[in-house]
């Protein structure tokens, strides 16, 4: 099952037991999960369970050199989607996309890879 | 002086800086 | 021998009249004493705002971007001290802050604050930085030491 990594992650989050949530106090960081793709389509979803007051969050891919205390999509290593407002983000620069997602949503994160790896 | 930056702020110990969500976006939406 | 965190209480008042700032006309401002300071005491803390370390070159590249001088200190590996925009005199001690003072990360109730100490006893009048070691900062000098934790400049 993918679940989030224990130690591919800020040293400031914390990954609850069940490795499905993530908590930080610290500022934006990132945490990636315990699988990765290389080539061709892959695709892959995630539903919105919980979004505790004021809470925010960026969903995407991100590759090994993704900046881990940043947010994702922060750097060139990066594509998110942000619950705030839906934007998108690469290289920190915010693309509108969609209206923000929350509590109950199921989001749906595509990615198209080369075949030749 | 030069060495003051714009609106300058004493302070007598460190303060605590809240992140904004946006704090690393190139700019705010 | 007061306990640290009674010491830093103290600080707080005592640094107004024992830490003033001068036009230097070689690194452009430096700090001096005002009124006798005996060896091993504080002196002044590096105040400012507390940020991961990961903001730092963002901010530096903001500050430099509109031309205002960059004072920040390192606390650890995770956070450093932006004395930029909100800080207190010490922003011009510079790293070394040698021979007349030292820096120390001193953990007080859990909060990490970065305290400046005497080395020795410092007379009223004379100067808390090492003033005339180095030129404007503006142009660092590269430090060929190879320590490994070497600040990569002089000043």
């Amino acid at each position: 099952a993918v679940l989030l990594a224990l130690h591919d992650r800020a040293q400031c989050l914390r990954i609850s037991d069940d490795r499905l949530s993530v908590t930080g106090d610290k500022g934006y960081c990132m945490v990636r999960a315990t699988h990765c793709v290389r080539r061709g389509t892959w695709y892959w979803e995630a539903t919105i369970t919980a979004q505790p007051e004021g809470a925010h969050c960026r969903i995407g891919w991100g590759g090994p050199l993704a900046n881990l205390n940043a947010p994702l999509g922060y750097d060139k290593f990066g594509y998110s989607w942000r619950s705030r407002k839906g934007t998108v983000f690469h290289e920190a620069r915010g693309r509108h996309l969609s209206p923000g997602y929350q509590q109950g949503d199921v989001l749906g994160i595509l990615i198209h890879l080369p075949e030749a790896a | 002086w030069s060495a003051f930056a714009p609106d300058f702020k004493e302070l007598d110990e460190n303060v605590e800086y809240e992140e904004r969500e946006s704090e690393f976006d190139l700019s705010d939406e | 021998e007061l306990p640290m965190a009674m010491r830093y209480r103290q600080l707080c008042d005592s640094t107004r009249d024992t830490v003033g700032v001068y036009r230097s006309p070689i690194s452009g401002r430096g700090l001096f004493c005002k009124r006798t300071v005996e060896a091993g005491q504080m002196v002044i803390e590096y105040a400012g705002q507390v940020i991961r370390s990961s903001l730092t070159d963002i901010r530096e590249r903001y500050y430099s971007s509109r031309g205002i001088g960059c004072y920040m200190f390192r606390i650890d590996d995770d956070f450093v001290v932006d004395a930029t925009m909100k800080g207190n005199a010490a922003r011009f001690i510079n790293h070394s802050c040698n021979p007349n003072c030292y820096s120390r990360v001193v953990d007080i109730l859990g909060k990490k604050h970065i305290i400046i100490f005497a080395l020795r006893k410092i007379l009223r009048g004379e100067e808390l930085t090492y003033d005339y070691k180095f030129p404007i900062e503006e142009d660092k000098i590269p430090c060929t030491c190879g320590a490994r934790r070497c600040r990569k400049y002089l000043n």
